[in-house]
């Protein structure tokens, strides 16, 4: 029951971070026990959820190295059945370390994690280095964000490669769950022909619900807040809880 | 005469590669040889600039492996005085290497390119690796594009912090030529409380031209051009060529 899902893509700045903690959030909301891991040395997922600099240490970095017990690593979050992992930029030592320290480690946290809570998403951060390896190698499924512009379409390729890659290598059982396309500008013909081209290319494995931009979502991190809560209205909002109910309606998220 | 320019954040999506060949073709209409190197394994400057997929090697890799001389590694572009050393996503590997293999091969080579271009200008990827880390190492000064949003303005403190290292490690003379506001929309009041909060803390070093939003800079990338060519009379390939104009009147640009 539940699943443990990687927000992945190497391009950046096409909304890991605002899937993360959105997807979370609405999880949450339906009553599940979410934790989101900010795998991110920038820390965005932990600020988006207010959690202040000064306490994010025990967090991921520690927990990768196995120096704390994975309970002591969690903090509970303005939103009523959502936790995190936190992080702190002392993670970037390690996305440029070796992987077999902390494969191990992150293992042994996420089975104890589970038996706490439901669904588990870890933040990736804009590369595929251990960070981002780690995360994939334990994972269920993956869900990757794309904005809908020629660069990041473009570097769908090395995604995909990177999950081939992990299924070769250390977890044949992960999944793709799906593309997510976000920022949607409906007006433009860009978006409108990069969501041809990708939903051609990756017909049902892209999401039936889109993300469209709304400024909203960019103030919500200011307030410490998901978006969810800070504008439930605003149209982003809307479609994360759209999404949140498309995926729990899947087989694998039962 | 000229110089060496990192332009560098690792905050993802922030206009990095857009602000790379975007000036890197400005320079070259001002009558400049301008060399762009592309540290980033997702290529996207390589595949701005119209270089084939299959027409990028020997790049940057073998370049900082010194399997290379230097000059082999040199792609001329549609854009007269313009020139590029490709990346492919083998360059990945070296993000997670060890940095005195290329750090020593890096400088090597920017003193042979230095020979036949004025300015030459790193294209990074959004992490702190020894991609990142060897651009500067090696240059001159840094650009530091930043998208007027909150979750990047906080990362600002984290690139200053390694500019800081770096100055204090391989590169005491390395500059902060300055900040460049990207992706400005005046209609909402974040973009404005963004930009007076940055402008506050960071006073002369940020620039005064800023570059708007303009889907057309979006498009540019699936034609292989650089938006300077691709629609000459856009907003943000105005603003590209006023920035480049404030560069170039700058003591350290002559
Ligand atoms: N639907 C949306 N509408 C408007 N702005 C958005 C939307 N989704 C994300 N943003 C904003 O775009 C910027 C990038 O999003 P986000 O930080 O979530 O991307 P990311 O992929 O996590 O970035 P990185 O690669 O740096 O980790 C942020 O400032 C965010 O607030
Ligand atoms: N002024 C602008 N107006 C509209 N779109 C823009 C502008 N500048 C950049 N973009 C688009 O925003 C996206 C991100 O820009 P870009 O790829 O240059 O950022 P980056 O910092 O290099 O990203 P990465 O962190 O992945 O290397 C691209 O699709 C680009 O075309
Ligand atoms: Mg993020
Ligand atoms: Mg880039």
């Amino acid at each position: 029951h539940g699943r443990v899902v990687a927000i992945a893509n190497q391009k950046g700045g096409v909304g890991k971070t605002t899937t993360a903690v959105s997807l979370a959030t609405a999880f949450a909301a339906a009553g599940r026990k979410a934790l989101l891991i900010d795998m991110d040395p920038q820390g965005n997922a932990s600020t988006s959820l207010g959690v202040a600099l000064g306490d994010r240490r025990p967090g991921v970095t520690e927990l990768l190295e196995g120096r704390t017990p994975p309970a002591a690593t969690i903090r509970t979050t303005l939103v009523e059945g959502l936790d995190l992992v936190p992080a702190t930029s002392a993670l970037a030592r390690i996305d440029e370390g070796r992987p077999q320290v902390d494969a191990r480690h992150l293992g042994a946290a996420v089975t104890a994690f589970r038996i706490t809570h439901t669904d588990l998403f870890f933040d990736c951060p804009p590369s595929f280095g251990w960070l981002t390896l780690g995360a994939l190698a334990v994972a269920d499924g993956v869900i990757i964000p794309l904005q809908c512009e020629f660069l990041p379409m473009e570097g769908l390729t090395q995604v995909m490669e990177t999950i081939e890659m992990t299924r070769a290598g250390p977890n044949r059982n992960l999944a793709l769950d799906g593309v997510l396309l976000t920022m949607v500008d409906s007006r433009t013909n860009l978006a409108r022909d990069v969501e041809r081209d990708v939903r051609e290319h990756f017909r049902s494995k892209v999401f039936k619900t889109e993300i469209p931009r709304s400024v909203r979502v960019a103030e919500a991190p200011s307030a410490g807040e998901p978006v969810l809560l800070y504008d439930r209205n605003s149209p982003a909002s809307q479609a994360y809880v759209a999404l949140a109910r498309e995926l729990l309606t899947h087989e694998a998220y039962r």
